[in-house]
């Protein structure tokens, strides 16, 4: 996956990081110290449409049927998340314990033309 | 901000970088609280002292009497289910009476499957001994003992399974905890460390969110 640079108009991943401490957020949340909040932007042309996002999306088959069939796609593919992981929180509830979570899905790693 | 180019996928305008901070710190606000189920970030009114947080992490994470023995606060991708799981660590409040109370919290509309529930108690110097732990109450429920041999002093997990598990069913917040020690000086203040220090008593529950309506059934 492409990360964005100050020209790309490629569909590449943002990458931004807010830190806990700066938000005021560091007194109830215990670890990590911050939240990598990466998104996805830039173009998907024609010509890359499917790439590499389609490899790793459930749309594969389709798109082969699509692609063998000559049929002619309207619209065009847009630019997404193709890899997440999980956010692992360490924080204290209103009764100050200590609640440990993963929450699935929070940081994107890869972006894609899907 | 002219003569930048704009978004390129959705032609917005570009911000101004304070513009894009600000949105950005919000979105990961709110990302982060809706998926805690939190209307808004808690106000911690009792801070836990910090040592007796590190103190727990360090007990959990050497394994002492983790089932699993994975010696880690582990993270929790259960492989049947992708559903988000908890693990709660709650610190005792030690009433003069020596009865320990925890404040447990329910996520708001999600209902909890508990695993595992474990008492650690940091124990002074002790003979042969056996430690009673009772749910208190106007009938007070035993929720187990164990024998512990002559030792030095140190962490001891006691598992409050599945004796506990129908306190959990209830959306109750409080839980009061008696001990009892046969072979030990009478008071508690007297073989429990005392709770005010470092090695306050934790609780610690490893539960899941569970289906509403979903049925746990026994294999």
């Amino acid at each position: 996956s492409l990360s964005c640079d100050q020209n790309s108009e490629v569909c590449c991943r943002k990458d931004y990081y807010v830190d806990f401490r700066d938000i005021g957020w560091n007194d109830w949340i215990f670890k990590p110290e911050g939240y990598q909040i990466n998104y996805c932007m830039g173009e998907c042309p024609v010509h890359l449409a499917g790439t590499p996002g389609i490899a790793a999306s459930f749309h594969t088959t389709v798109f082969n049927l699509v692609k063998a069939n000559n049929i002619r796609t309207a619209g065009r593919s847009c630019c997404v998340p193709t890899q997440r992981r999980a956010l692992s929180l360490l924080y204290f509830d209103p009764n100050s314990n200590l609640i440990k979570t993963d929450i699935p899905d929070m940081v994107v790693d890869a972006c894609g033309c899907s | 901000v002219e003569g930048r180019p704009g978004c390129p996928s959705c032609k917005m305008p570009p911000l101004e970088p304070n513009a894009e901070k600000a949105f950005l710190v919000e979105v990961a606000k709110q990302q982060i609280l809706q998926k805690l189920n939190l209307k808004e970030r808690p106000n911690i009114t009792h801070p836990v002292p910090r040592v007796a947080v590190t103190n727990a992490l360090r007990r959990l994470h050497m394994g002492k009497g983790r089932p699993d023995g994975a010696g880690r606060f582990s993270s929790w991708e259960s492989p049947e289910t992708d559903k988000q799981g908890y693990e709660i660590i709650s610190f005792a409040e030690t009433e003069p009476s020596g009865l320990l109370q925890f404040q447990l919290t329910h996520p708001k509309g999600q209902d909890m499957h508990v695993l595992e529930a474990q008492l650690w108690l940091h124990l002074k110097a002790h003979q042969n001994i056996t430690l009673q732990i009772y749910l208190a109450g106007d009938r007070r429920v035993a929720l187990g003992e164990q024998k512990l041999g002559s030792k030095g002093s140190g962490w001891h997990p006691f598992s409050l399974m599945p004796a506990l598990q129908s306190f959990f069913e209830h959306e109750e917040k409080t839980l009061r905890l008696e001990l009892e020690c046969q072979g030990c000086p009478s008071s508690a203040a007297v073989w429990l460390t005392s709770a005010g220090s470092s090695y306050q008593p934790f609780l610690v529950v490893k539960a899941k969110v569970q289906e509403p309506g979903h049925q746990v059934t026994k294999r």
